[in-house]
């Protein structure tokens, strides 16, 4: 799976997914990633988030929506609601990452897995390059 | 920030011992790629609409994630994409699920976004709406990578239960 948040210089936040979803699978099954509120959504007055992983555990608990939602009716972070998001993956038994945004340009990438494949630049001319924990 | 741009290629057992320097650059350069794609578009002034599709197309083009070139193969040996996009503005999203022919699915995504008056469309319906849209179509062929093949072979061969390691988002 890929993923791309961004905020641009009005202040409109978008978040997109795209995935070959999981090897050997069967049936027809799809993922998180196409299903909106579960592996991709944006809000600009919240936050916009990418998710990778086990589908099935991100479509039962609505991850990118629920950050988006924490954010709005918690009145806390990003940082704190992805903390809380991938929290509620890991008692659950899911794997994977998040990648989001804030309407300010605060950035989260957060996973519960040994590493995941991340980026991010800003206007501050901050930029960074990791794959490992 | 003014502007800010995040990409992930994925996420799972990415231990250090099984990467070689070799390949850990060849990864940071893509991401590197694509990153450069989406900061020059806001830099100058475009809209995240843009700078999420066009870094998204790069990470599809690359047979190094799963996603578009380099997906990997369903049980009966076929590539099966799913891409989606939201806008924050105005809450509007579209998405493609399971779709075998379209070569840049987060396109496709946007196109369902912007001309159709639904959310997700799905299987060979995505595919001829995506034709009616001007999208690149293409052979499976084309998502064909011999490394994502033999990992298949390797399952069905063992017939062994997918566990958490085999899972790479």
């Amino acid at each position: 799976t890929v993923g791309c948040v961004a905020l641009d210089k009005d202040g409109n936040l978008t978040a997109g997914t795209s995935t070959g979803g999981m090897m050997n699978k069967r049936f027809g099954r799809i993922g998180d990633s196409p299903i909106i509120g579960a592996g991709t959504y944006a809000n600009n007055a919240s936050c916009a988030v990418s998710c990778t992983g086990h589908g099935e555990f991100f479509i039962r608990l609505g991850v990118a929506k629920d950050i988006s939602s924490m954010m709005e009716y918690q009145n806390i972070s990003l940082e704190e609601a992805s903390n809380k998001a991938i929290d509620k993956l890991t008692q659950i038994g899911g794997t994977g990452g998040i990648i989001g945004l804030d309407k300010n340009g605060n950035i989260v990438m957060k996973m519960n897995t040994n590493g995941m494949y991340r980026a991010y630049s800003n206007s501050k001319g901050e930029t960074e390059i990791l794959i490992y924990k | 920030s003014d502007y800010a741009i995040v990409i992930h290629g994925g996420a799972g057992t990415i231990l250090r011992k099984d990467f070689t320097p070799e390949k850990e650059t060849l990864y940071k350069k893509v991401l590197q790629e694509a990153l450069q794609i989406g900061d020059s578009i806001l830099r100058n002034g475009g809209s995240s609409l843009d700078a999420v599709e066009k870094t998204i197309r790069i990470l599809e083009n690359s047979p190094l994630f799963n996603a578009g070139k380099g997906a990997v193969f369903t049980n009966s040996g076929k590539n099966e994409l799913d891409a989606s996009i939201m806008w924050g503005k105005d809450l509007n999203a579209g998405a493609v699920a399971g779709v075998d022919d379209i070569k840049n699915p987060i396109s496709a995504a946007r196109k369902v976004m912007e001309n159709s008056e639904h959310v997700m469309l799905s299987g060979h319906g995505a595919s001829e709406f995506a034709k009616t849209q001007g999208l690149e179509i293409v052979d499976q062929s084309y998502f064909f990578t011999q490394n994502r093949w033999d990992h298949l072979q390797e399952i069905l061969k063992k017939e062994k239960e997918m566990t958490p390691e085999d899972r790479h988002g």
